[in-house]
């Protein structure tokens, strides 16, 4: 496997680094059943963009569970990446990217769906 | 392509004339007002071609149907924005009209012009919340004008044919809009 030229790589890393969600990159390849600190923080970006409402705890766990799994897979679909319920590249490369503020399912958002006045 | 919950659109009599306006306090300093006002008439133009619904731009924010601002953070729809990138802006759906870009990104006219790396096109954003602002949300069609992410220094006005498909489900046809126009594109990714 070539490798990128070092050049490259450090400007390409350089662009996103101070980004809002480049943090998520350190998720890539975690796998259901794990628990990785700082994973909630993830499930905040799904429960904004509507894919996870919030637990009846409040709070969200670090935990990648069953639930999760299926938050992940609704994404993918939705955004027609490969379906496979995993924190893969082509996933990650996604989340990471910035995007509309508007919720991208119908369910759990209705904020942007306020009546006129 | 996909609607709101509710698939609400506007609903007013035919001809179906929209007024937007800018926010006299909340814009950006970096781009005249004239520059600003060129580019989202090319933003609504886009849809205006292909639905028979027309847009028009109105000095008083207060009573336009569309209304444009640039904010920062927390400014008061319960939505904050999250400064450089992330997220880049919201509009609400029909009949609502709030129509909000996020100030702190590096807004560009024209990416050749503008080396930022994080630089965001503006009439990208801008076509992309036109359509939420006609009742449409987000498409899983990469392609498309409506899907969810941009990323920086790319531009991505052109409709596409989901995005024409659903915009013309909820208002019907433009009359003189053919599909074969929608063949030309100047889509460009990574421009610079």
């Amino acid at each position: 496997r070539i490798k990128p030229e070092p050049s490259s790589t450090v400007t390409t890393v350089d662009s996103y680094n101070a980004t809002t969600w480049h943090d998520f990159t350190r998720f890539l390849d975690v796998g259901k059943g794990s628990q990785v600190s700082g994973m909630s923080e993830l499930k905040k970006y799904f429960n904004r963009f509507g894919y996870l409402p919030i637990p009846d705890t409040n709070n969200f766990t670090d935990t990648f569970d069953t639930q999760f799994e299926s938050v992940v897979l609704a994404y993918q679909t939705n955004l027609g990446l490969p379906e496979t319920g995993k924190l893969d590249f082509d996933t990650i490369s996604m989340i990471v990217l910035p995007r509309c503020g508007v919720s991208d399912t119908k369910t759990h958002d209705t904020r942007f769906q306020a009546r006129k006045r | 392509y996909a609607y709101f919950y509710g698939k609400p659109r506007w609903t007013r009599q035919a001809p179906v004339i929209l007024t937007y306006a800018f926010s006299q306090n909340n814009m950006i300093d970096y781009i005249s007002i004239k520059d600003t006002r060129k580019v989202f008439k090319r933003a609504f133009s886009r849809w205006a071609q292909v639905i028979p619904v027309s847009f028009m731009e109105i000095e008083e924010y207060s009573s336009a149907d569309i209304r444009i601002g640039f904010y920062h953070r927390d400014h008061g729809d319960g939505k904050p924005f999250d400064g450089v990138l992330g997220i880049l802006a919201h509009a609400f759906s029909p009949e609502n009209g709030r129509f909000h870009l996020d100030a702190s990104e590096t807004w560009a006219l024209d990416l050749e012009k503008i080396k930022s790396r994080v630089a965001v096109d503006l009439e990208s954003v801008a076509t992309h919340e036109i359509g939420h602002v006609l009742g449409l949300a987000h498409s899983s069609v990469k392609e498309a004008v409506m899907y969810p992410s941009l990323s920086p220094r790319t531009k991505k006005v052109d409709l596409k044919i989901d995005d024409v498909d659903g915009v013309q489900a909820l208002y019907g046809s433009n009359p003189n809009f053919k599909f074969s126009s929608l063949l030309a594109s100047d889509n460009s990714f990574n421009k610079g």
